[in-house]
């Protein structure tokens, strides 16, 4: 098994390398904007067997991510972090670039507050393996947003494919058809299953999946 | 078996999941 934690913040970085450390556990430890800094599937010459019927996949077995799902303004964008050599920079200017990127892991929500999600969702549609399984945590209103946002994308494209939505008119999964790079869309199955109601509002584990398993 | 977290912050989950892989 090889465990990779990536956060876009460098001081988490650092804590997640400690607590590792405190656990005695081997986990790599990655500052990054989600997964933009692998190498993506297409590229590689590793798991492309069907690459030419347009099957590419990912090397990502299980993906886990709870993301910033508040909502935000719209238009309200996370920022990149940049690489800086530490030596160049003044105390203080380095300290407001940390202040800006570890605010920004709470930006980017959008009006929905699912911004940053459904780049991490079309990441995932590349480089989750054939098998692989994305466990991601959702507020009630990050999911009906993604549910209406699909139904918004079939109906530009065929108002009579509405069938496969949902499941049984199962309110506890959505077929994802609009995620990936674009040339080849993956479809991504996205099944609740586990939710917690706090005040105000319901939080749930979704497990995203290729349909075919 | 590759396995990642993604926003792993303070990495309680990533080392919890390496703990029990």
């Amino acid at each position: 098994v090889h465990c990779i934690a990536v956060d876009i913040n460098p001081a988490a970085c650092h804590a997640t390398s400690h607590t590792c450390l405190l656990n005695n556990v081997q986990v790599d430890v990655v500052c990054g904007d989600l997964l933009s800094w692998m190498r993506h599937p297409k590229s590689t010459c590793v798991n492309i067997k069907n690459v030419s019927q347009g099957n590419s996949y990912g090397l990502i077995d299980l993906l886990l991510f709870n993301p910033p799902y508040v909502r935000g303004p719209n238009g309200e964008c996370a920022i990149v972090p940049m690489v800086l050599k530490s030596d160049t920079i003044e105390n203080s200017t380095e300290n407001q670039l940390q202040s800006k990127i570890a605010d920004a892991a709470w930006l980017g929500g959008g009006p929905d507050g699912v911004e940053v999600l459904k780049k991490a969702l079309h990441q995932a549609a590349d480089f989750l393996s054939e098998r692989g399984v994305f466990y991601v945590l959702m507020i009630d209103y990050n999911y009906a947003a993604l549910v209406r946002e699909e139904i918004n994308a079939r109906c530009e494209q065929d108002v009579n494919n509405f069938g496969v939505i949902n499941e049984n008119n199962s309110k506890d999964y959505v077929l994802l058809t609009t995620f990936g790079d674009g040339t080849a869309k993956k479809p991504l199955a996205c099944r609740r299953i586990l939710s917690r109601q706090v005040p105000g509002e319901k939080l749930s584990v979704y497990r995203v999946y290729r349909p075919h398993i | 078996l590759l396995v990642v977290e993604l926003g792993s912050g303070a990495g309680l989950l990533s080392a919890a999941v390496a703990k029990s892989l």
